[in-house]
């Protein structure tokens, strides 16, 4: 039996909005450790990868490891019946096909539940080794999701450039170019502007906005993202989900041929 | 121009 009751609902209804135009059908997998989902986009080209722990939720129970195959689409229409302040149970029988959505309102004045179909779904699981990044950027979550908003008027892919000066983002178009450059200021008064720069080295990486972009779907998880990034790999966007665990993206970067 | 690479270049399956 697997049973996992979240008080604050309306993060499962953030994660998957944040994912469901990324990814169309994903494994969500349950141990006692907490419940996690990693999955590819179609082309193979990012990566997302959700961590929630068990101990993040009011009453987690797991007695069996599992794999739970969800259309996130229909999750998605599933958790926009809940409402926002609702607390969120799922519950799963070890060797059922369906999965059930609880949402209870704050006054438990009004319970509603939602059976959803499980799918079979052969989904390869990829190993992501430790990197020793050359530079992690942490910046406000809005901040990033406006660059790339603003950039993608400009051009289809970004250069992020990191140096010990600030972080420059950009791009160049049909319309012409953009430069964007964000400066560290630890000192910022209000925590929620502060931008830090770990940097070991410079580094300047390209990416397609796009996906950037789809990223930023992560925003109204957490008041800050972080990039980490290493030459010639892929950058990890890595939105902290508070006294839970994350949601992290990755992205290839375009080489040179 | 840069070519997109894919993610399989740098993660392998387990």
């Amino acid at each position: 039996m697997f049973e996992a009751r979240l008080v604050q609902g309306n993060l499962l209804k953030k994660v998957v909005d944040a994912v469901k135009d990324l990814v169309t059908d994903a494994n969500f997998d349950c141990s006692s450790s907490g419940f996690t989902l990693q999955a590819m986009d179609n082309s193979h080209v990012s990566l997302v990868s959700l961590s929630l722990r068990s101990d993040g939720f009011e009453h987690f129970r797991c007695d069996r490891n599992m794999s739970m195959g969800m259309s996130l689409g229909n999750l998605a229409k599933i958790l926009k019946c809940a409402g926002n302040d609702d607390i969120v149970t799922m519950k799963a029988a070890d060797d059922g096909d369906t999965v059930t959505f609880m949402f209870e309102s704050p006054k438990e004045d009004r319970v509603s539940d939602f059976e959803l179909k499980l799918m079979d779904i052969d989904s390869e699981h990829l190993g992501i080794p430790d990197t020793d990044y050359a530079a992690t950027v942490t910046l406000p979550a809005a901040e990033y999701q406006r660059i790339c908003r603003d950039l993608s008027s400009i051009g289809d892919t970004v250069v992020i450039s990191a140096t010990k000066d600030g972080v420059k983002f950009s791009s160049s178009g049909d319309v012409g170019t953009a430069n964007i450059t964000v400066r560290q200021n630890t000192t910022a008064d209000k925590k929620e502007e502060q931008v830090s720069i770990d940097l070991k080295e410079p580094v300047a990486l390209t990416f397609a906005l796009r996906y950037l972009n789809s990223f930023a779907k992560a925003t109204p998880l957490a008041s800050h993202v972080s990039l980490s990034m290493a030459r010639d790999l892929p950058v990890m966007v890595d939105y902290q989900i508070s006294d839970m665990g994350h949601l992290r993206f990755y992205l290839a970067p375009k080489i040179e041929d | 121009a840069d070519k997109q690479r894919n993610l399989k270049d740098y993660f392998n399956t387990v």
